[in-house]
């Protein structure tokens, strides 16, 4: 899908927006207020001013061709909810849509939101994820059980080889990559010497990935 | 650090000492408003009403015992940016603040926050790269260049072996993983058939990661 449409131009909204058009997409952007409309035009393909909430309105604007479409309505919730309700009436493929807590989750997802985000939940709970395991630089879920973990080499591994930290054996994590400088070592063998400053790329189930990621 | 404070229990800051909490940490919650601050009580260790641009009252709760402050003070721009400049004056060692905008988000970098966080533009932008590269499941960043990619084998490549698809030489990456149902291939062999379902982890410059996100 070449094209996307976002309602309610809010700081998410905007966000949401702008980074799909730098990904090379077509943008359509609504907001009630002409005033928002009217700045942020430049920043998209087109943006109109029209309350969401109006299946009439939206049609007007050629909605249905959207099949993904994002709500970003934040504080009036109702809105937020009338527009998902709308949206899914006019037959819409997609909707993404931002709730504030779990209870309107809970209350979107039912009425047929076909994916609900909250944004300030989620930036907390990433925050909290990395001050938890400071040495971790990223980390990537694979299935429900796995995690792919960037972290800096813990200090007490500096100097041995990867056959002497036996990372597999003592907590089970392996080494995919090793980060040093530019360049990369995919596959490590085991004799490679861990240095300072290198970054390891390590696989393992979670729970073995939040040990390791706690090593000094 | 075993303990963190949390100044500001709007739904980001709730988020952040929900989350340290659930990790076992030991997390303060400050707050303006007595009726937030009783309704948090309940979910971390302490929670206290004070007005946190006052850095009297900061001293009495002890903040110079914690080293990470957080500061969660959105809608309130001079509340929050006298807050984190009280902190860096009582010589909090780490202070991470939210701002809004990048506007707001120089200021603070300025006055001295160690790390400034806009939650909603963070939120769209993930989610952008997320509906641009539709197969991707999950990334993550390995220094400026590179990036780690986990992703849905794209079906043009089912029922080739590694060898056959070349991915190395026509698209620059190199798949670290094979993940099918539960088992998880690492280092897989080039004579590995893809199957419909697997999940790929791959690694590249993040210029080859976004056109082989693409693959169909
Ligand atoms: N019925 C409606 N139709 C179209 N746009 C609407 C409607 N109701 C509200 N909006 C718009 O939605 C936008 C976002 O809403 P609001 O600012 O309340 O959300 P927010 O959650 O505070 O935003 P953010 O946190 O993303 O900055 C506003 O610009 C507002 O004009
Ligand atoms: N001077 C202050 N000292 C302590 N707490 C404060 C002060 N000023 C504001 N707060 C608190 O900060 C909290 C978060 O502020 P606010 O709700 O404006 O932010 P927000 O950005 O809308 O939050 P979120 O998007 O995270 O829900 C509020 O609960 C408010 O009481």
């Amino acid at each position: 899908p070449r094209e996307f449409a976002v309602i309610g131009l809010g700081r998410f909204g905007r966000s949401v927006a702008e980074h799909l058009e730098a990904n090379g997409y077509t943008v359509l952007g609504i907001d009630l207020s002409p005033q928002i409309v009217q700045s942020f035009s430049t920043h998209i393909t087109k943006a109109v001013a029209l309350d969401a909430t109006n299946e009439e309105a939206l049609k007007l604007v050629d909605i249905t061709s959207f099949d993904t479409v994002i709500v970003a309505i934040g504080t009036d919730f109702e809105s937020n909810l009338m527009t998902t309700v709308a949206l899914k009436n006019l037959g819409i493929k997609r909707v993404i849509t931002k709730a504030l807590n779990r209870r309107q989750q809970e209350i979107l997802l039912r009425v047929g939101a076909d994916r609900v985000i909250r944004p300030e939940f989620d930036a907390g709970k990433r925050l909290a994820e990395e001050l938890s395991a400071p040495a971790m630089l990223e980390k990537l879920h694979l299935g429900a059980e796995h995690s792919v973990l960037e972290l800096r080499v813990p200090k007490s591994l500096v100097w041995q080889t990867l056959a002497q930290t036996d990372l597999r054996n003592r907590y089970g994590v392996t080494v995919l990559v090793v980060k040093r400088a530019d360049k990369l070592l995919v596959s490590p063998p085991a004799d490679c010497i861990l240095q300072q400053g290198d970054i390891l790329v390590v696989l393992g189930s979670n729970e073995d990935i939040a040990h390791f990621a706690r090593l000094e």
